[in-house]
């Protein structure tokens, strides 16, 4: 039996807690790093926060382990932690920087921008 | 700079892999970027809005095939004697050990065809220097339409098969040779026109920094017994 779906905090709506993914973007200036990186100048991580419900639906294309782990949570101990909202899926993005021995590099770095969330 | 600085070099590889990868990369002496100018900066920035958009993200449609492209200054230039019409550089430009992570997919040599001078000008070209053997230069395509007034020679062939090859450091040689069209005298001026950024190396890689083997993780560990420690938790961690 699934009991009713309780929302985190009182006040709030389920979507607003729930985990999902949030736009977040800093500057490399902001992360110290304008002297050497030339492009973008901008930069989109993003980030995943909320609350793993009990009743994980199919759009966090959670894992059947992270089922497990919340039931597990809920009926047999509770210091064992529900799953976390993590990161899905990531896009990469190119850097062009400056290099130690002074030459010019362009790179892609794979998994450098969250693109979705899952609870595992 | 802090946070870095909370935390000893050694560690940051294990706890962030793209900080410690990023490190490596990254200047010691962090030079200001302004240092970075001109026609090379010019020449990367033109490849980088070929193949990235404004957000930084590489464009479906790919303008190249590799994900790493190094461009490399010359680290010495020797002008020699005019000999007739012809004014000639060598440059030398160094060639960074290859990483296993960085697989060579295409190098070539951009310079500038036509160099203006003052009352005239000169029509270069640019080959190895000392160049007998029977490999093929040219051909290939840089993929990405070049800058206005550049032009490449592609070199993949030849630095696989001469350069690469050759032990403990290898530089490649090239030569700008250009010949003047008009029959005025042009004093000194050639000396300045050939000294300024006329020709660099650009090498494609394709890099698979995500397979990198752990192995080069004690190497970076191994002078430091707590290093020890922290790579066992890394390995409790995988």
């Amino acid at each position: 039996q699934v009991g009713p779906v309780r929302s985190e905090a009182p006040g709030q709506s389920l979507e607003q807690t729930q985990c999902s993914l949030h736009p977040f973007q800093v500057s490399f200036h902001q992360l110290g790093w304008e002297n050497w990186i030339i492009a973008p100048h901008l930069y989109s991580p993003n980030y995943c926060k909320g609350a793993c419900p009990r009743v994980l639906h199919s759009g966090l294309r959670s894992p059947n382990h992270a089922i497990i782990q919340n039931l597990i949570n809920e009926l047999v101990d509770r210091s064992i932690p529900r799953p976390s909202c993590v990161p899905y899926k990531y896009m990469p993005i190119s850097v062009l920087l400056i290099e130690a021995s002074g030459s010019i590099l362009y790179k892609e770095y794979e998994d450098m921008i969250a693109q979705s969330c899952t609870c595992r | 700079a802090h946070a870095q600085d909370a935390v000893a070099p050694a560690q940051v590889p294990t706890l962030l892999p793209l900080l410690g990868a990023l490190l490596q990369e990254a200047p010691r002496n962090s030079p200001r970027r302004q240092l970075t100018r001109g026609h090379p900066l010019q020449y990367m920035l033109e490849l980088y809005r070929q193949n990235a958009d404004q957000h930084g993200r590489p464009r479906e449609k790919r303008v190249f095939r590799a994900n790493t492209v190094r461009l490399v200054r010359p680290a010495g230039r020797r002008a020699l004697p005019p000999r007739g019409p012809w004014y000639v550089q060598t440059l030398d430009f160094p060639l960074q050990p290859n990483r296993d992570m960085d697989h060579l997919v295409r190098a070539a040599v951009a310079y500038r065809p036509r160099l203006r001078l003052s009352h005239s000008h000169l029509s270069c070209h640019v080959e190895p220097w000392a160049h007998k053997s029977t490999i093929l230069l040219g051909g290939g395509s840089p993929g990405f339409a070049l800058p206005e007034a550049w032009a490449e020679m592609d070199l993949t062939n030849y630095i696989q098969q001469q350069v690469q090859p050759q032990k403990g450091r290898r530089v490649l040689h090239i030569q700008v040779r250009c010949q003047q069209q008009e029959r005025t005298e042009i004093g000194l001026g050639w000396r300045q026109a050939l000294a300024t950024d006329t020709a660099f190396l650009v090498l494609y890689f394709n890099n698979t920094f995500k397979s990198v083997p752990r192995m080069e993780l004690p190497e970076l560990l191994v002078g430091d017994p707590e290093g020890a420690d922290l790579l066992s938790l890394a390995r409790r961690v995988r």
